[in-house]
């Protein structure tokens, strides 16, 4: 609630708040410094390279990979890439990467599919109340981020349908 | 810039501190 109390405030997303709070709780003032530090000294170091590390749990490697970044002038997705390369994700749910399609026409399928399925697992959070609130031992902040996810996911589903109703 | 990449970045670690 505190999260989404001061996303509102500071006009950002929960994300933010939520990356921001990560990133005080990995680093200290001191190591803030040092980062800046490599911010002038290497020129491409942005907030936006800071959250791709934040899955890297030893100290060192955190900050022999930000060096690597500065070095080569890497993009916050290039740091991802490394990243990812140096610590696979475990699958948490099972499954693996989803087979995608080929073609335009049958990605366009694949995310009206997986936005329908996304609504439909929103509807199972929902209490059968006429304002369709959700369930109340959801946490508020979070009530609050499945509401704007599920508006969203309402829009996607929305234009994939309407392309495909269009093929050109 | 430089400077707006530290400046967000110090402002980051205040947002995140203040939690």
């Amino acid at each position: 609630a505190q999260a989404a109390t001061l996303a509102t405030e500071k006009n950002v997303g929960h994300g933010t708040v939520y990356r921001a709070k990560q990133f005080a709780r990995m680093f200290s003032k001191k190591d803030v410094d040092r980062l800046c530090k490599l911010c002038r000294d290497g020129n491409s170091l942005s907030w936006c390279h800071l959250p791709m590390i934040f899955k890297v749990k030893p100290e060192q490697e955190r900050w022999n990979l930000l060096n690597l970044a500065v070095e080569h002038g890497w993009s916050a997705r290039e740091l991802a890439r490394e990243v990812d390369k140096r610590y696979p994700n475990k699958r948490k749910y099972g499954g693996g990467k989803p087979k995608m399609a080929a073609d335009a026409a049958g990605l366009v399928k694949q995310i009206s599919r997986t936005s329908e399925s996304w609504l439909r697992f929103d509807d199972q959070l929902r209490l059968e109340d006429d304002e369709g609130a959700y369930r109340g031992e959801l946490p508020i902040a979070l009530r609050d981020a499945l509401r704007a996810a599920y508006t969203a996911m309402q829009d996607l589903n929305e234009a994939a349908e309407s392309v495909q109703l269009q093929p050109t | 810039s430089v400077a707006e990449n530290i400046k967000k970045i110090r402002e980051m670690y205040e947002l995140g501190r203040g939690l």
